[in-house]
């Protein structure tokens, strides 16, 4: 890993403290929402300081065997990484019967960082793929954040064993605080309808505040 | 940047959850816009683990199907005005919506120019019905559009109509209807049927003092 980085690493700026803005006036009145637990899906978060120190930056989400995955992207032509990694797995659609995983950092970007930036993506993956036991495959990572700087993926690699013993069903407000970064507040939102034979339930979490102007496909 | 993460334990396949998801993200998330600024991050990834005691969705046509994708747009659409609503330094929630539009095309275009345009969302910020910069906006929209066939109203108050500014305007009203923390600014282009609604926000000082301060 320190190979790849090679000096970059040391420009990684590291124990910044964040600045938080006041809650935006426009958010949802009754705050988060309780989201239900969703059978066969686990969160977990931690803090890294992949780039600000001392707030919850990493949030990982363990998905059962057999779990179906869809996806939309930005179509943006300088899209970061992460982003080409999903596509491509998307795509391919290997070992769909296998558990999955998503792992996101919102600290490091993981954009405009020419050749690390696959690099850092597969060392995440491969990782993540290693610790919870699911094929490389099946491991989608996103990045947020500072743009332009090597990721320093290593500090996300050093806290998946305490991710992986984090997981629990029920993290998933956590989970949404994690993936903040300039946002005021977590996001989330739920819907349940009667299936044949029982319910059906729904819960999403997003992140996003600024630079949105979504072109996704 | 924006990411969501959605998750369900509906039994489904692949091919119809892309599908159903697909199917939603042009009047969700693609019908948002805080800055007009595209990240080179966004992603989307929608779970589904099959654990749910209910039987699996097999058929789109089928009711159970159709409710759950009626719940997932559902999901989508309250996820993206969140968004909407943590725009940076943003005060005001705006939907705008246009109909009359020769295409859908059109109805995006036009839509997308008057969200998008700084013109628009500074007077917004300044609680001023300026239906003129909505002029402005569709005129450079490229969305077929025809001076003398345009309406324009600010929530229920009819500020332009066929070319002029309506008679019925009261600017008492229409600037008391602009200090409300949520706006819906509609515009008819009087050319076809087709019909498109966006979601922004206003554009304040607030927002270049995060940006100024955001440094990468």
């Amino acid at each position: 890993v320190a190979e790849a980085m090679g000096d970059a690493a040391d420009r990684v700026v590291t124990g910044v403290k964040k600045k938080f803005n006041p809650v935006s006036p426009l958010a949802p009145k009754d705050g988060f929402p309780a989201l239900p637990r969703i059978a066969g899906v686990d969160f977990a978060a931690a803090a890294a300081g992949v780039r600000y120190a001392g707030r919850t930056d990493v949030m990982l989400v363990r998905l059962a065997p057999g779990t179906t995955i869809a996806g939309a992207f930005t179509r943006s032509a300088t899209r970061a990484a992460s982003v080409l990694d999903c596509e491509a797995k998307l795509k391919a659609k290997a070992g769909e019967r296998d558990g999955a995983a998503i792992l996101v950092n919102s600290g490091n970007a993981n954009a405009f960082t020419g050749a690390m930036g696959q690099t850092s993506v597969d060392a995440v993956a491969s990782a993540v793929a290693e610790t919870l036991g699911v094929p490389v495959t099946r491991v989608f990572t996103s990045s947020t954040g500072v743009i332009g700087e090597p990721m320093p993926h290593d500090r996300i690699v050093a806290k998946l064993d305490e991710l992986k013993g984090a997981l629990d069903a029920g993290g998933i407000e956590q989970a949404a605080h994690a993936i903040m970064t300039t946002d005021t507040f977590p996001k989330g939102s739920t819907a349940e309808i009667a299936g044949e034979g029982g319910r059906i339930r729904i819960a999403g979490i997003a992140k996003g505040s600024g630079m949105i102007a979504p072109d996704m496909a | 940047t924006m990411l969501v993460y959605i998750f369900t334990d509906a039994a489904i396949t692949q091919p119809h959850l892309q599908k159903m998801l697909s199917r939603h993200l042009g009047t969700t998330f693609n019908a948002i816009t805080v800055d007009s600024d595209t990240s080179t991050s966004d992603a989307l990834i929608l779970a589904a683990t099959g654990k749910a005691r209910a039987k699996p969705i097999t058929d789109l046509r089928s009711k159970v199907a159709k409710d759950f994708e009626a719940a997932l747009h559902d999901v989508m659409l309250d996820l993206a005005h969140q968004v909407v609503r943590d725009g940076e330094g943003a005060t005001k929630f705006v939907e705008v919506r246009v109909k009359g539009a020769a295409d859908a095309a059109d109805a995006r275009r036009a839509a997308l120019a008057i969200a998008n345009s700084p013109l628009v969302k500074t007077a917004i910020a300044g609680e001023d019905a300026n239906w003129g910069r909505v002029v402005m906006a569709v005129g450079k929209s490229g969305a077929k559009a025809d001076r003398d066939r345009l309406s324009i109203r600010f929530g229920e108050h009819l500020l332009a109509a066929k070319g002029w500014r309506s008679p019925d305007y009261s600017e008492e009203a229409a600037s008391a209807y602009m200090k409300n923390d949520e706006l819906v600014i509609e515009v008819d282009l009087g050319m076809g049927r087709a019909a498109q609604s966006v979601w922004t926000c206003d554009l304040t000082h607030r927002y270049i003092d995060i940006n100024a301060d955001y440094r990468s």
